[in-house]
């Protein structure tokens, strides 16, 4: 899998949630606040307000405090995937969410947004965000469904 | 005339159809 192109069609994909946050781009992404609203949209009685509340939102320039959102959201992943989705990951290289803070790493961003897409298909609403890839380019289509198919050989 | 083109959009179509279809009807691994 070109990690590259999963990142930047993993991008693309997020413009399918309907965002008030800038997350055009990896350095858009890298303070964490667009996805920790996806997630929020994604699994709302789990991704509480009080979880969002957590995720700093002013000023978020930092990269200390980029990754102590990274790491947030990275910790809220795998927790909802074991305690919501029965889903225990194994040896799936996770995300190095100090390079996505310090340096907009487009590989470890790409692999953050794997886990967030992982969530978007197996949570109860699944139907609606498959649907939503479905109707999206077909290269785009290409490099999630890659994604999707290996993190189900992690599960 | 590219058929094996045009047969192959259609098999790339299929095949991403098919994956997202079985996505949706596989059942969810959350307890309960």
């Amino acid at each position: 899998m070109d990690r590259e192109v999963l990142c930047e069609s993993l991008i693309v994909w997020l413009e399918t949630f309907n965002l008030d946050v800038p997350h055009g781009n990896a350095e858009e992404l890298s303070d964490g606040i667009a996805m920790s609203k996806v997630l929020h949209q994604i699994a709302p009685d789990y991704f509480t307000d009080s979880w969002l509340s957590r995720v700093k939102t002013e000023d978020v320039t930092n990269w200390r405090l980029k990754v102590s959102n990274l790491k947030k959201i990275l910790k809220g992943i795998l927790e909802y995937n074991i305690e919501i989705l029965g889903i225990q990951i194994h040896d799936f290289q996770m995300p190095d969410v100090n390079a996505i803070g310090e340096s907009s790493n487009h590989i470890e961003l790409g692999r953050l947004l794997q886990l967030i897409l992982g969530c978007a298909v197996n949570c109860t609403e699944k139907q609606e965000y498959i649907q939503r890839i479905m109707s999206m380019e077909e290269s785009v289509q290409h490099a999630v469904m890659t994604a999707i198919q290996e993190l189900m050989t992690k599960e | 005339e590219n058929k094996a083109g045009a047969g192959g959009a259609a098999t790339s179509e299929g095949m991403l159809a098919n994956f997202f279809n079985s996505l949706l009807n596989k059942k969810s691994g959350a307890p309960g």
